[in-house]
C-alpha cells in the first residue's frame, strides 16, 4: 500500500525542500520506490535533483490540468526515486484555480491513477497556505511539518495546525499529522534548545525522535543537483535523514 | 520627501522581516520617521515589535479595502518607528483581491495620504510572488532584496528579477531597485563565500556594503519582542543594520 506525505509549513525557508529531497533519497535506499512532486513555483526540489527546469516540456502543472502522468514523471539519477517537476507556470497557477471546479482536489486526483505504483509519494510545498498547498493537503494521507529551531518558525505553528483542521474537516478528513521534524538543531544555542524543548512540550510524541542537526553539507549539496547521501554519506546530514527514513517507516508499518 | 521600500523575495526565511523589522529602528535612531507595513499573514513583523495580533481591531487588510490609515496605524515602543500590522485575514486576501478592479494598486492607494508623514515606509513581505507582494513592488519607489547566503537563495534571484521588470512594465515604471543585502553571511563557510562573490559578480554596485553576518542575538530579540538595536546593540547583528540604515539614507540623499 502506498502512503502520500505532504511536507508542509507555510513559515519560508525552515527546511521543506531539503527534507522531501533528502528523506526521498533515504527512502529509496531502503528500496521503497518514491515519486517527489515539487509543488513549489521556485523548483528548488527540482533542481535540487539536478534537473533543468528550463528543458522540460510537462510539469506538475500539466498534472494538475488533467494530463496523463505518466506525461509528467522523470526518472533521477536516484535509483528508486521518480519526480513529478515544478514549472515556472505554477506561479500564476493559483489565481487560475481560483475559478476551477474542485480547485481543492485537482493534485488528489492527478495522483489517483499513480500512488499504486509507488511507496511513497512526498510533495514539496512552497511557503503559504494558498490553493498550491492546500492541494497538498487535500491529496496527503499525511503531513511532515520541518520546523525551523527558531521564534518565529514556532509562532506560526499554531496557524498550521488549524489550517490543518480546516483541511481535514472541509477536504480531507484522514489526513493524519505524521509528525513534526526539528530542523537546523544547534545545540549550542539556548534559542535552539528553548524552542525543541517547547515544542516538544506541546507536541509531545508527534515531534521526531530524530532531529536534523544544522550542517553545512546539507546547504552545499543543492548546489550539485543531489542528495546529500550521494555527495556525503558520512556527514552528519546524511545520517539524520537515513534515521528519518527508518523512523518514517516505521510509522507507517506500525498503523 | 519619503521613500517607500519594499523588501521582498520569494525565497523564504531569507531575512526579510528581520531586515524590515531592524533597519526600521535603526532609521528611528538616525531620527528618521518610520512606518513599517506588515503585508505578510504570518504576521511576523508584528510580533517582532512585541504586538500581538489577536489584540488589534484593524490591520493592513482593512487599509487593502479602502479603510482610513489614521484608523490602521499604530504606534511601537520605538520612537519615531510606527507600524500597520498584519492580521489572519491577509490569508485568504489574495483570492479576494482577484475578482477587484486595480487588485495591484490597493496597497498604493491606501498608502498615498500618509507617506508625506514619514521619511521611509518600509513594506515587509511574504515568501510569494502574489498579490500581496505585487502590491508593494507597486506601492514602491524602490526594493530592497535580502539575500540568503545559500545556493537555493541565488537560484531564485533571476526569477524575482524577471518579475520586477514585468512590474516596471505594466504597474510600476518608476521601480528601481534599491540594493542586494546578503544577510546570514557566514566568513568560515565557503558556500556563503562563494554566494557572495557570486553576487556581487553579476549585481555590482547594487550589493550593498554592509554584510549581516549570522548572529544568533538577530534570532533571539523577536522572542523578546523588539528589534536588536533594544535587546543587545552591542552585538554583530545590531552594528550591521546600523551601518545598512546610514548606507539606505546615503543612497537616498544621493539620488
Ligand atoms: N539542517 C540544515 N543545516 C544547514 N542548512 C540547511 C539545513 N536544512 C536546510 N538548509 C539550508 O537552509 C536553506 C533553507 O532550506 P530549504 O530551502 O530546504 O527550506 P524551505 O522550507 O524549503 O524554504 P522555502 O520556504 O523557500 O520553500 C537552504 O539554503 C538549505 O540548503
Ligand atoms: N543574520 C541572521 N543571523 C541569524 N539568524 C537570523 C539572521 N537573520 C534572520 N535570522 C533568523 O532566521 C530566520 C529567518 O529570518 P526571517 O524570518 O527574517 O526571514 P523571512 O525572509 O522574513 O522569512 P519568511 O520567508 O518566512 O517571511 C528567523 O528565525 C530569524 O530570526
Ligand atoms: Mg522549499
Ligand atoms: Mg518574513
Amino acid at each position: 500500500d502506498s502512503m502520500i506525505l505532504s511536507i508542509a509549513n507555510q513559515k519560508g525557508g525552515v527546511g521543506k525542500t531539503t527534507t522531501a529531497v533528502n528523506l526521498g533519497a533515504s527512502l529509496g535506499a531502503a528500496e521503497k520506490r518514491v515519486v517527489l512532486v515539487d509543488m513549489d513555483p521556485q523548483g528548488n526540489a527540482t533542481s535540487g535533483y539536478g534537473i533543468d527546469r528550463a528543458s522540460l516540456t510537462h510539469s506538475v502543472y500539466d498534472l494538475l490540468l488533467g494530463e496523463a502522468p505518466g506525461k509528467v514523471i522523470l526518472k533521477t539519477a536516484v535509483p528508486q526515486v521518480d519526480l513529478i517537476p515544478s514549472a515556472m507556470a505554477l506561479a500564476g497557477a493559483e489565481i487560475e484555480m481560483v475559478e476551477m471546479e474542485n480547485r481543492e482536489f485537482l493534485l488528489r486526483e492527478g495522483l489517483a491513477g499513480i500512488r499504486e505504483a509507488y511507496d511513497f509519494v512526498l510533495i514539496d510545498c512552497p511557503p503559504s497556505l494558498g490553493l498550491l498547498t492546500l492541494n497538498a493537503l487535500s491529496a496527503a494521507d499525511a503531513l511532515l511539518v520541518p520546523l525551523q529551531c527558531e521564534y518565529y518558525a514556532l509562532e506560526g505553528l499554531s496557524h498550521l495546525m488549524k489550517t490543518v483542521d480546516l483541511v481535514r474537516q472541509r477536504l480531507n478528513p484522514g489526513l493524519i499529522i505524521s509528525g513534526i521534524l526539528l530542523t537546523m538543531f544547534d545545540g549550542r544555542n539556548n534559542l535552539a534548545t528553548q524552542v525543541a524543548e517547547e515544542a516538544r512540550r506541546h507536541f509531545g510524541d508527534l515531534v521526531y525522535e530524530t532531529v536534523v542537526p544544522r550542517n553545512v553539507r546539507l546547504g552545499e549539496s543543492p548546489s550539485h543537483g543531489m542528495p546529500i547521501l550521494f555527495y556525503d554519506i558520512r556527514s552528519k546530514g546524511a545520517q539524520s535523514y537515513l534515521d528519518l527514513a527508518k523512523e518514517v517507516i516505521q510509522h507507517v508499518e506500525k498503523s
